[in-house]
């Protein structure tokens, strides 16, 4: 392992630390999508099936269960803490999540390194992980305001991906006959998802101010 | 081959 990739893994780990302090800190939600949560868990469960056949190393198997007990609890505290829930937009957060999960399964289905059920559903989660942020941009967009923590979030997201986009480069040079066309194209339509967000981030971060999307 | 290597990513 190199360390942009370290850093990347480090980096997601690092922006559902702060999702979760936030809720717990704050006893809110607001901001948050469900709806982007509720596919990072179906992500995490299609593509760490292999944790029940394959080893790879300890801290591939911690890392794993990590994302997936934290994906579990966010969406426990967005649907059934007392409190927090209250803060949920469930108003503003309907983005249809079918339209992403129909296209990516189909995709899958046609584009894949083998046609097994554990690699179509592993391909199927490499293609919705690309684009599992939308609802929460899409809700940042319709409320405008977005709050320092939610911002940070976001912002850590699209880092640990722009990580792994380098990493995919250190590996390519390093590694003897190292290709991965799925997870490279895929990964790089995800980081060009955070592209607008990067921006506005920036800019505020810059002038100092509190982060808004234009309308 | 190509697909294993994949699976050593999060």
């Amino acid at each position: 392992m190199n360390i942009f990739r370290l850093a990347g893994d480090m980096t997601h780990l690092l922006s559902i630390i702060v999702l979760l302090l936030k809720i717990q800190a704050t006893k809110s939600c607001a901001g948050v999508s469900l709806k982007t949560q509720e596919l990072y868990a179906v992500v995490f469960v299609t593509r760490y099936l292999d944790l029940f056949y394959s080893f790879i190393s300890l801290y591939n198997t911690v890392m794993k269960i990590i994302f997936l007990l934290t994906a579990f609890t966010i969406i426990w505290y967005m649907r059934k803490h007392k409190v927090v829930c209250q803060t949920y937009d469930k108003e503003q957060d309907t983005f249809r999540v079918l339209f992403l999960i129909v296209p990516c399964f189909v995709l899958a289905l046609l584009v894949n390194h083998e046609m097994s059920v554990t690699e179509v559903l592993w391909t199927f989660s490499i293609y919705l992980e690309a684009v599992a942020i939308l609802p929460q941009l899409v809700l940042l967009q319709r409320t405008k305001n977005v709050d320092n923590l939610t911002g940070n979030y976001i912002f850590m997201l699209g880092s640990y991906r722009a990580l792994y986009l380098v990493n995919w480069v250190y590996r390519y040079f390093t590694e003897l006959g190292y290709r991965q066309w799925i997870v490279w194209v895929s990964g790089t339509v995800q980081t060009c998802v955070y592209l607008d967000f990067f921006y506005y981030y920036v800019q505020a971060w810059r002038n100092n101010e509190r982060m808004k999307l234009p309308g | 081959e190509e697909a294993s290597a994949a699976h050593d990513e999060l």
